[in-house]
C-alpha cells in the first residue's frame, strides 16, 4: 500500500459517503443517474468474487465489502424509499452499449481464460464507462446541485489516484497490471471535461452550469 | 516490466 493509492481508496469511500448523504438529507435522488448506481453494482459483484476463494487483508476484505453492500443500498434508496424523485425519463443512456463492448473487451483481453478472471476484466472495462450515464444526464439538464458536484469530484479523484500509484508500484516493484492501467486512465480521462467546470465555477462558490 | 493481475487493488 502506498499513499496514493490509500488516498484514490479514501476518496472512493468519502464519494459513496457524499451520495447516501445527499440522497438522506434532501430526502431524494434527483440528478442521480439510476442506470450509473446500478452498472456500479454489477462492477464490484463481478470483481469482487474473490472475496469467497482469495484473501488479501482485513482492509481489503472491509473495503470489497463495503463497496457490494453500499452499492446495493444505493439502489434500495432510489428504488424503493425514495422512489418518486427518481426520474427514469432523464436518464436515457442506453446501457447495452456499454455492456456489449466491456463483455467483448473481457472475452479478448484478461490475464487468465476462467470464469471469474474474464469477469474480473469485464469489471475494470466497466468500471471505466459506468460513470457515462450520469454524465450524459448531466450534460443534458446542464445543471447539478453542488452536493452532487462533490461526489463525481470525489469519484474522478478516485482513479485519478491510481495512476501515480502505478508509476509508484512500476519503480519500486516492477510489475505492470496494463487492463487495469489503460482503464483506469479512460476513467480518469472521462472526468476531464467535469473537473474544468467543478475547478472554475463550483470551487469559485459558483452553481454548476453548463454553458448553453 | 512483467505484466500481472496485481490482487491487492480494489
Amino acid at each position: 500500500m502506498n499513499l496514493f493509492r490509500l488516498f484514490g481508496d479514501m476518496s472512493h469511500l468519502a464519494s459513496i459517503l457524499i451520495l447516501v448523504h445527499k440522497i438522506q438529507t434532501t430526502r431524494s435522488c434527483r440528478g442521480i443517474s439510476f442506470k450509473t448506481q446500478a452498472l456500479y453494482v454489477t462492477v464490484f459483484v463481478s470483481r469482487y468474487l474473490d472475496l469467497f476463494y482469495d484473501w488479501v487483508s482485513l482492509y481489503n476484505f472491509f473495503m470489497k465489502v463495503f463497496f457490494i453492500s453500499s452499492s446495493c443500498y444505493i439502489l434500495y434508496l432510489m428504488k424503493m424509499k425514495f422512489r418518486p424523485t427518481n426520474d427514469p425519463s432523464i436518464d436515457t443512456f442506453r446501457i447495452e452499449y456499454l455492456l456489449g463492448p466491456c463483455a467483448i473487451l473481457a472475452l479478448i483481453f484478461h490475464y487468465k481464460f476462467t470464469v471469474t478472471e474474464v469477469l474480473w476484466s469485464f469489471s475494470i472495462f466497466l468500471e471505466s464507462v459506468a460513470i457515462l450515464p450520469q454524465l450524459f444526464m448531466l450534460q443534458r439538464t446542464g445543471e447539478a446541485e453542488t452536493i452532487t458536484t462533490h461526489y463525481l469530484a470525489a469519484l474522478g479523484a478516485y482513479r485519478a489516484f491510481y495512476i501515480p500509484n502505478w508509476i509508484y508500484r512500476y519503480w519500486t516493484e516492477d510489475i505492470v497490471d496494463p487492463i487495469a492501467v489503460t482503464s483506469g486512465i479512460v476513467q480518469t480521462a472521462l472526468y476531464l471535461d467535469f473537473f474544468y467546470v467543478y475547478f472554475t465555477k463550483v470551487l469559485q462558490g459558483q452553481k454548476f452550469e453548463l454553458p448553453a | 516490466a512483467p505484466t500481472a493481475h496485481v490482487k491487492d487493488e480494489l
